[in-house]
């Protein structure tokens, strides 16, 4: 049983909770000020690696950011995917829902749309995704994220290509989709 | 990843996500954080709901707005987070999977799946500080 108003997210990123707190119900925010307040304080902190600059890199090293904002009054919504070169991932999501009419923005063309709107272009590595990437490819490209294809990914780094049907090893051929997150990987990472 | 639930004092609702994804994902991969319905939802006069885990998985299921409309049909919002995970476990029993759902009232619960203990950050009236629950999976 709880009461009004609230404030509840994932995991113990309390930093975030404090913050959107104070936006509802010190400073007199609104709901969506406060998840979007909430929400940036963890991309500043880096919430346990999983969000914000300087974490998760893919294959090649780059860390990129998805989230979105929704304002149940209206239905609106923005949102943005694999947004490249720009750390306020939410405030980004928050132009797309107030700023357009339309609800997702991927990639570069993300990024062009924050760099319109005053957003400041930088890298989003850090040391430590640098040294993530760099035991990964060390340990072989291990975990990654592919299935039937050659060389074998649980064995080699790409890059990959579709094997002929008849030269297919068996360790390549994943149908359990169980398979595809390891419990260890997901420690690793998660949305 | 960061999947957050406010809720004003005049029960207007705002749900988000903020996420850098999986490590090693292999480029242009994006997961469920940014889809709506999958990485959080919310409906007015309703509640909302947001989840974390493996997005791969999640964004097949819809599973913020599933937990939205068992919401409506009446659940608890710890029943409602528990049908939507389970939609999910039935069909990928080791994903880890996590939802917080709240209702418009401020009631608020979670259910998760993949991991022993799922934890989750909660503040209102009722507490001077925040509090972080566990449940378990």
């Amino acid at each position: 049983k709880g009461s009004l108003p609230l404030v509840i997210n994932t995991w113990p990123f309390t930093n975030a909770t404090i913050a959107a707190w104070e936006t509802i119900y010190h400073e007199g925010g609104s709901a969506v000020d406060a998840v979007e307040r909430g929400c940036s304080q963890c991309e500043v902190d880096q919430c346990d690696g999983t969000v914000g600059w300087g974490g998760s890199p893919d294959e090649n090293g780059e860390t990129t950011l998805d989230a979105m904002i929704m304002d149940a009054t209206t239905h609106d919504i923005g949102a943005v995917g694999a947004l490249r070169r720009v750390k306020q991932a939410i405030s980004v999501a928050r132009k797309v829902m107030e700023n357009t009419n339309h609800t997702l923005l991927v990639g570069d063309q993300a990024t062009q749309f924050a760099l319109s709107l005053g957003f400041h272009e930088t890298s989003l590595t850090s040391d430590k995704s640098r040294k993530i990437q760099a035991d990964w490819i060390n340990n072989s490209c291990q975990p990654n994220y592919w299935i039937n294809v050659n060389p074998d990914p649980m064995l080699q780094c790409g890059p990959y290509h579709l094997p002929q049907s008849d030269k297919l090893i068996k360790s390549n051929t994943i149908d359990n989709p169980n398979t595809i997150i390891s419990s260890s990987e997901s420690e690793r990472g998660h949305d | 990843t960061i999947g957050m639930i406010v809720i004003d004092s005049n029960g207007l609702i705002s749900t988000g996500t903020s996420t850098n994804g999986l490590s090693h994902k292999i480029p242009g991969r994006v997961g469920d954080s940014p889809i709506p319905g999958a990485g959080a939802y919310a409906e007015k006069d309703v509640g909302a709901a947001a989840g974390t885990g493996d997005g791969d998985i999640a964004m097949r299921f819809a599973p913020a707005y599933q937990a939205v409309v068992n919401l409506k049909l009446g659940m608890s919002p710890t029943i409602a987070a528990k049908d939507a995970i389970e939609r999910m476990a039935n069909y990928f029993p080791n994903a880890m999977l996590a939802l917080i759902v709240a209702n418009n009232q401020g009631d608020f619960g979670a259910a998760c799946n993949g991991i022993e203990t799922f934890p989750f950050s909660v503040i209102n009236p009722n507490q001077s500080k925040v509090t972080v629950y566990r449940v378990n999976c």
